[in-house]
């Protein structure tokens, strides 16, 4: 019993308030694929013009790579991650094991949103939830233009830590930490951060 | 699964940006368990937009080094979240792997100690069977022995409170100590935090891995998940 005391982890973890990078907007919703309301559809963009935008990442090495997961390397791979400006994450499904039709399912998204934003191969794509089902084209895409179409996007602390919330799926509190730092000449900058994960968790991406 | 992005509004070449990334997630996501098991969809991307007025930054740079050591500083910080919301957790456990021959041994160690199902099932019972930890360690699927010896091997819990002493010895240059302090042993062990430190004495490569405890109520999330 004393093994089991349960510790307030979201008042020991889930900050307050943030300091946020310039030129990033975000926007989250429940779009239905999840139950009880919660919100499982997000996505952050990058909203600054001075210049063309990097992007990196790293994948499961899992031979059996999901839908998002082949289709975000394709767009680095075809990009050498210049010019990214968008990440749309949902959760509830995770687009996994389904196959040629998945990965149709997720190039339909990210072109949604490449249209909305008026770039090409622009949009990487994260899932997570239950493998073996297809996304639900209806609720995702109709999400997508409801945050665009009513504008949802925002900057503030509230929105990045409900974007936290978007990608959880048995997570008991949402991941988002963030912080200023400065460079050798002063130049300040900042860095924001969100996970996700609470199972099925011995990643070794490459 | 394991999700996560990191953003930031300084101007970074991408292909540095890549270079900055892989280094942070070999020292902080991929140095985390809950299960042992490997998501068809784990994602870690960065995105640096340049909102900031300043020179790009590119592998050259004489800020490359510092804002990276930054990024895996803030990287270990988002995959430690992680372990301490796994599934059912009660304890967050760091496993310290020091002075190995090669740090690619250090983490196959750290890991088979974290990815030990009897391992995690004592420390979620409090139980100081550290037998397991070296058995686990036994058993970890190194290339050769170069950093595995076993007569300067030194396993310890480590009490994460400040409080004294604060190293138990449990192996000491490959011989166990029978006769531990089992009470002293059981308060590191009611702990959340808990430290598993082993010293292989063979060079001096470090790894930091980071796990959780397995808990009746992980069975219950994952017996059901779909529902």
């Amino acid at each position: 019993q004393s093994a089991s005391k349960t510790l307030d982890k979201y008042a020991l973890f889930v900050p307050k308030t943030g300091v946020f990078p310039k030129g990033y907007e975000v926007a989250s919703l429940a779009s239905g694929v999840k139950k009880n309301n919660a919100l499982d559809l997000g996505i952050i963009r990058n909203v600054n013009k001075s210049r063309k935008s990097s992007a990196a990442a790293v994948f499961t090495t899992n031979r059996f790579k999901a839908a998002p997961v082949q289709f975000s390397r394709k767009v680095l791979d075809a990009t050498s991650g210049e010019g990214i400006d968008a990440i749309v994450v949902n959760s509830g499904c995770a687009n996994a094991v389904t196959g040629e039709l998945g990965l149709q399912d997720a190039g339909k998204v990210a072109t949604q949103v490449n249209e909305l934003i008026g770039e090409k191969n622009s949009t990487l794509l994260m899932s997570t939830g239950v493998i073996g089902q297809r996304l639900q084209m209806d609720k995702i895409t109709g999400g997508i233009q409801t945050l665009f179409g009513q504008n949802k996007f925002s900057s503030d602390f509230d929105s990045w830590l409900k974007l936290a919330k978007s990608i959880c799926t048995t997570d008991t509190f949402p991941k988002l930490i963030s912080a200023k730092f400065s460079l050798s000449d002063g130049t300040e900058y900042t860095l924001v951060g969100i996970s996700k994960g609470a199972g099925m968790i011995c990643p070794n991406m490459a | 699964t394991l999700l996560g992005f990191i953003v930031t509004d300084l101007p970074i070449k991408s292909s540095a940006l890549q270079t900055m990334l892989t280094g942070a997630v070999t020292r902080s996501f991929n140095c985390i368990s809950v299960d042992g098991d490997m998501s068809t969809n784990d994602t870690i991307c960065m995105l640096a937009n340049g909102a900031v007025d300043t020179p790009v930054i590119d592998e050259s740079s004489s800020d490359f080094k510092k804002v990276s050591s930054q990024v895996t500083e803030f990287s270990k910080q988002l995959a430690q979240l992680v372990v301490r919301d796994g599934e059912g957790a009660t304890k967050f456990v760091t496993v310290n792997v020091k002075n190995s021959a090669e740090f690619k041994d250090a983490r196959t160690i750290a890991e088979t100690i974290a990815n030990s199902m009897l391992v995690k099932s004592a420390l979620y019972g409090q139980d100081a069977n550290w037998g397991r930890i070296l058995c686990a360690i036994g058993y970890s699927k190194l290339g050769n022995y170069e950093s595995l010896d076993e007569s300067k091997i030194n396993v310890s819990f480590i009490a994460t409170d400040n409080s004294t002493p604060r190293e138990l010895k449990l192996i000491a240059n490959g011989v166990p100590q029978l006769d531990i302090d089992e009470s002293r042993a059981s308060e590191i062990l009611s702990l959340s935090d808990l430290e598993v430190l082993v010293d292989l004495g063979t060079g001096s490569e470090d790894c930091q891995f980071w796990t959780c405890d397995l808990s009746h109520e992980y069975v219950t999330i994952n017996g059901d998940y779909r529902s």
